[in-house]
């Protein structure tokens, strides 16, 4: 028997590719 | 919950092109639902990070687009980010996609991003608002 491949499967907030500046007030 | 990408310097370098940007990718929305990477809407982002406990969206407007001194393969984009205006820059391979509001996928050289990844891109530009992520509740 032939296992099915896994499709990985990528978290929507890896698409974005950096985060804001910390706003500190 | 997902557990947040590393905090910001001033310019953040990808080490390479990931593949979650190849079309036909599967992108699991925070409500659980999946998605092609290129079928994504402007509203699948809003919605899953209102549904976020760590992160919320934040807009980023397209200041300048440069060429990179370190290789022709590379662009720098400044980015003025959110209500502060706060400038960042980041330098990415120039097939590296954004996701533009109300736009979609667009990128510095958004020929060479359907020749590699064949994810349908429209062209960067100048004044272009960006999607990205910050913090929420950040004291």
């Amino acid at each position: 028997n032939v296992e099915p491949r896994s499709v990985p499967v990528f978290p929507w907030h890896s698409l974005v590719p950096f985060l804001a500046p910390t706003q500190s007030d | 919950a997902p557990s947040a990408p590393p905090p910001p310097s001033n310019t953040v370098v990808p080490p390479s092109l990931p593949p979650y940007f190849i079309k036909g990718s599967i992108i699991q929305l925070a409500d659980g639902e999946l998605k092609r990477v290129e079928d994504l809407k402007t509203e699948d982002f809003i919605q899953s990070a209102e549904i976020s406990s760590e992160l919320k969206i934040d807009s980023s407007t397209v200041e300048r687009i440069e060429g990179s001194h370190t290789s022709p393969n590379f662009a720098v984009v400044q980015f003025s980010v959110g209500e502060h205006r706060a400038q960042v820059s980041v330098e990415v391979l120039v097939e590296y996609p954004f996701f533009v509001f109300g736009q979609g996928w667009s990128s510095c050289c958004p020929d060479r991003t359907t020749q590699l990844l064949e994810l349908p891109c429209t062209k960067l530009s100048v004044g272009d608002v960006c999607i990205s992520l910050t913090l929420k509740n950040l004291r």
